[in-house]
């Protein structure tokens, strides 16, 4: 049995919206630690990996595992259904055919219940683990959505190169060309906006940035992110979520 | 031209 209730449907609206765009079915494995997704999207290209640890709920009970294989497009119509501010519960039984979403608005005493039926997915599990990478940028969310919105007006390629001192993010289109330079700096007031620089070796790595829109998707779920990147490896990008994340990692491009 | 690589030439299938 799954019974987990969020505090605001506001807060599993918004990380359904971070990923139905790149993904359109999956697995939502529930365990007695949380709920976890792993995803690649049709191109094998970008994949999601979720985790919603059972801190993230006001209450969470899941005494087996349980997989919830979920159409993304069904369920963002019926989280439409729910106001922000309303609680959201997930009730399933152990070998569920549909998920039970219960929104209860708790100052007005309306309860509405949606049923969705489950759909059996079967999906490739990539082994994503120990991972080593050469650097590590944490920046403001909203500076990474921007560049790349901004620079996918010039070119459907973006360069990242990352040294000791500067991130540069460069593209190279027909129209002309773009770049963008950001330096490490402390926020201590509002550490969100601080921009750090972990290097081991400097980085140049080039990324679709048709995937990266997607990605940046992530921005509504933290204010500051992570990116992590190795030589000819694909990138990691991380929104930290309160209790638990919303990792993408999206395979670079070459020369060819 | 650069040519997009896929996730399956880097990680193996559990």
């Amino acid at each position: 049995m799954l019974e987990a209730k969020f505090e605001q449907a506001a807060f599993f609206k918004k990380i359904i919206d971070a990923f139905k765009d790149t993904v359109h079915l999956c697995n939502f494995n529930c365990s007695p630690s949380g709920i976890t997704v792993q995803a690649v999207d049709d191109s094998r290209v970008l994949l999601v990996s979720l985790l919603i640890g059972e801190d993230s709920f006001t209450s969470y009970r899941c005494d087996h595992n349980i997989t919830l294989g979920v159409d993304l497009t069904a369920l963002a119509k019926v989280l439409k259904c729910g106001n922000n501010d309303d609680t959201l519960s997930l009730v399933a039984e152990d070998t569920p055919e549909s998920v039970l979403i219960v929104f209860e608005d708790t100052q007005k005493d309306r309860i509405s219940e949606y049923s969705l039926k489950l759909i059996d997915i079967e999906s490739d599990f990539l082994d994503i683990d120990d991972i080593e990478y050469d650097s590590v940028v944490n920046l403001p969310s909203s500076d990474f959505q921007k560049v790349a919105r901004d620079l996918s007006q010039l070119s459907d390629s973006l360069a990242i190169v990352v040294t000791k001192d500067t991130i540069k993010f460069e593209a190279n289109g027909d129209i002309g060309t773009g770049s963008v330079i950001l330096k490490p700096f402390t926020d201590l007031e509002n550490p969100q906006n601080t921009v750090k620089v972990e290097l081991n070796k400097p980085v140049l790595l080039s990324f679709g940035l048709k995937y990266l829109l997607d990605v940046v998707k992530g921005s509504s779920l933290a204010p500051a992110m992570s990116v992590k990147l190795s030589e000819k490896t694909p990138a990691l990008f991380e929104y930290k979520l309160p209790s638990g994340y919303l990792r993408f990692y999206l395979a670079p491009k070459f020369e060819e | 031209k650069m040519k997009q690589s896929s996730l399956l030439s880097f990680f193996t299938k559990r």
